[in-house]
């Protein structure tokens, strides 16, 4: 027996439609820990990690681990039947091949309930270690959303450099080159709106832009993103969810030949 | 030219 009700519905709709377009098929597994997802693109070089923890739903009865395989097109297409006041509540039973979903209108006025049916998914799942970065940078995620759109019309991929002057977004392509340099700036009105950098040393690294624009689209879940570089490892760029847990994407960087 | 990394080759498989 699986209930969940999330009363800021609305969190689960932005997931969706952060997770949509990079993972066709995904299970959500469902601990006394909280809801969670880890699934790669097709071509593995890109990963989605959720947590969306079990206090931040207002009613959370779990009795077991359950994974739930779904394809997160026909799940995008129920949970947009949603308002965005709706609270949400995710209905599952033991052995059932379906889950459900259910709306309530923040006046109770109207209730509806989706059922979808469930997938097997053959899932791989990666152990990512704790790891120490060698940059970590904290920006206003709109801000990253704009260089990540304005660098893909001039090239495909970006270079990422850290240095203490501050963090480099560069690209080139047919029609010329594009350098944005993004400098530590603590003085803002809200801490959101800073941007942060941590080095513990430059780090250096080529990423395919077409995956950082589609992780972008959880820009509507936080004000700010956090993207931590390591020559070492694929980069982490994480959108936190208020009060639940995070969103986190991973990508490979490119390699030199 | 650079070719694009794999998470398999950072990340092993549980």
């Amino acid at each position: 027996m699986l209930e969940l009700r999330l009363v800021q519905g609305s969190l689960l709709k932005k997931v969706l439609e952060a997770t949509k377009d990079l993972v066709t098929d995904a299970n959500f597994d469902c601990s006394a820990t909280g809801f969670s997802l880890q699934a790669m693109d097709s071509s593995h070089v890109a990963l989605v990690a959720l947590l969306l923890r079990s206090e931040g739903f207002e009613h959370y009865r779990c009795d077991r681990n359950i994974s739930m395989g779904m394809n997160l097109n026909n799940m995008s297409k129920m949970l947009k039947c949603a308002g965005n006041d709706d609270i949400i509540t995710i209905k599952g039973d033991d052995g059932s091949d379906t889950v459900t979903f259910m709306f309530e209108s923040p006046n109770q006025d109207k209730i509806s309930d989706f059922e979808m049916k469930l997938m097997d998914i053959d899932s791989e799942h990666l152990g990512i270690p704790e790891a120490e970065y060698h940059a970590i940078v904290k920006m206003p995620s709109s801000e990253f959303q704009r260089i990540c759109k304005d660098l893909s019309s001039i090239g495909d991929t970006v270079v990422i450099s850290v240095t203490k002057e501050g963090v480099k977004f560069s690209t080139r392509g047919d029609i010329g080159t594009a350098n944005i340099v993004c400098r530590q700036n603590k003085t803002v009105d809200k801490p959101e709106e800073a941007t942060i950098i941590e080095m513990n040393e430059p780090v250096s690294l080529t990423f395919a832009l077409r995956y950082l624009n589609s992780f972008t689209k959880a820009t509507p879940l936080s004000e700010s993103v956090t993207v931590s570089l390591s020559s070492e490892l694929p980069v982490v760029v994480e959108y936190k969810i208020a009060d639940m847990g995070y969103i986190r994407f991973y990508l490979a960087p490119k390699i030199e030949d | 030219k650079a070719s694009q990394g794999r998470l398999e080759s950072f990340f092993k498989p549980v």
